[in-house]
């Protein structure tokens, strides 16, 4: 009985239709009231002003292919600059196509306030980018469909664009996020970001006062004001770059929140997170258990970070340390499915499967090949998983971010390998 | 290089301290 009790300490009792979407707003973070707190909502959730009819929303073999196409150019961004150059050498191809540059999907949105008076515009909210953008009035090539009035820098009192020749301008760097600047004589300062799939955001790059809440406002705020715009943003107005170059809003805003910021995802569609920037955001009940940054000097936009180990159903993952050692991560609000180098995942897999040959397996569902049948259970058991960061950091996955599915058919351990070792 | 992502983040609270180069994990920041 002690073994057994022992054991069950080591699965989540899970109920099965909690996997299921839910019609229902149902809002779970009020805010902690002292900083400057936004809420975030799933874009395709019933929280979000957002949300596209059942027609037109994206199905998860759509979201899963999109993600891959995100870590795609993540990895194409992290590769030598060789390699990139040899890319981009050998393209014909205009602007934004072929970048390397990275936008992504992402899930996740916040309502921001930009201009004089401001417009309240939602936006995707991305660790892995720096630039921020949003589509603008008059449009000159094309703007995509999205859910508010586009902003229209001419009913800004203080909308300016940045000039070629100036400093500012010198920003826009491929190390900024993937971004690159296009200037024709000493006119104004145009800004490109692009994905692969050929989404991208072309414009003005400008400066705007940017109201994060009605006590929070920065002026001057240097944002892309696109003109040329294409892409699946799911309705969104553009994105919120949190990245950590000098042009992301976690830099341009340094002098009022000391480069710190949190957030909350929330573990449905149906529920609300939020995201803080400033310390003291934080619930004062709530530890914190901090690992450092990894140092990457080359791609100093993203968030690297060191996985050392991970446990599944209380177990350690029996893979020699040097496989940990020469691994690097880095962590991405944008990304959805969690990737690990090869040799990781498949021991992850391995230990997952052994504790779970109570229920059937199906057929693999995009990058997840660990799926299972639960339609003929309400409650099950899954193993859980827990992380190691560098500094004994541990992080337990809640059960919503073990499994994946839209049906009880088709329910899939939510973790995936990279293609290759080297990615 | 792995990608800690967001599906796997939820429930927790993430905190960036860009600043101090460190990044911290909170159990149960949502509720």
């Amino acid at each position: 009985g002690g073994e057994r009790k022992t054991m069950q300490g080591h699965f989540h009792t899970f109920q099965v239709n909690s996997l299921l979407p839910v019609s229902v707003c149902n809002p779970s973070i009020k805010g902690y009231g002292k900083k400057a707190t936004l809420k975030v909502v799933h874009k395709h959730g019933p929280c979000s002003h957002l949300s596209l009819d059942e027609a037109n929303a994206p199905n998860v073999t759509q979201i899963l292919s999109e993600d891959q196409s995100r870590v795609n150019i993540i990895h194409f961004r992290l590769s030598s600059n060789s390699a990139q150059n040899n890319i981009l050498n050998s393209s014909k191809a205009t602007l934004p196509v072929n970048s390397g540059a990275s936008i992504g999907t992402g899930n996740f949105i916040v309502t921001v306030g930009l201009g004089t008076p401001k417009k309240d515009l939602t936006l995707l909210f991305d660790t892995g980018s720096d630039l921020t953008w949003t589509q603008c009035q008059p449009c000159l090539v094309s703007c995509y469909r999205q859910q508010e009035p586009i902003f229209n820098p001419n009913e800004s009192t203080t909308y300016k664009n940045i000039s070629c020749n100036s400093a500012e301008c010198t920003q826009l760097t491929s190390h900024a996020g993937g971004v690159i600047k296009r200037c024709s004589n000493s006119s104004t300062c145009i800004y490109g970001i692009g994905y692969v799939d050929q989404s991208y955001s072309i414009g003005f790059f400008s400066k705007d006062t940017l109201t994060l809440t009605p006590t929070d406002v920065l002026p001057n705020f240097r944002f892309g004001c696109g003109q040329s715009n294409r892409g699946l943003f799911g309705g969104a107005a553009g994105l919120l770059g949190l990245a950590r170059n000098q042009l992301s809003v976690v830099s341009q805003t340094s002098s009022m929140y000391q480069k710190y910021f949190s957030y909350c995802l929330p573990s449905t569609s149906s529920s609300t997170g939020h995201l803080t920037f400033g310390k003291g955001g934080t619930s004062s009940a709530l530890k914190l258990n901090f690992t450092p940054f990894s140092r990457n000097s080359k791609n100093p936009s993203f968030y690297f970070v060191h996985i050392t180990g991970i446990k599944v159903g209380g177990r350690k993952l029996s893979i020699a340390k040097s496989v940990f050692k020469t691994t690097t991560s880095i962590i991405d609000s944008g990304t959805v499915i969690t990737r690990l180098p090869p040799a990781i995942y498949s021991a992850l897999r391995v230990a997952f499967r052994q504790k779970m040959t109570n229920y059937p397996m199906t057929k693999g569902l995009s990058m997840l090949d660990t799926c299972y049948d639960l339609s003929n259970n309400k409650t099950v058991l899954i193993p859980k998983i827990r992380f190691y960061f560098q500094g004994n950091v541990k992080v337990p996955i809640y059960p919503t971010g073990i499994l994946f599915g839209h049906s009880v058919s088709q329910v899939c351990l939510a973790f995936a390998g990279n293609s290759n070792a080297s990615d | 290089v792995g990608v800690f992502g967001n599906h796997q983040q939820k429930t927790l609270e993430v905190a960036y301290d860009v600043t101090g180069g460190k990044l911290g994990f909170g159990i149960g920041g949502c509720s």
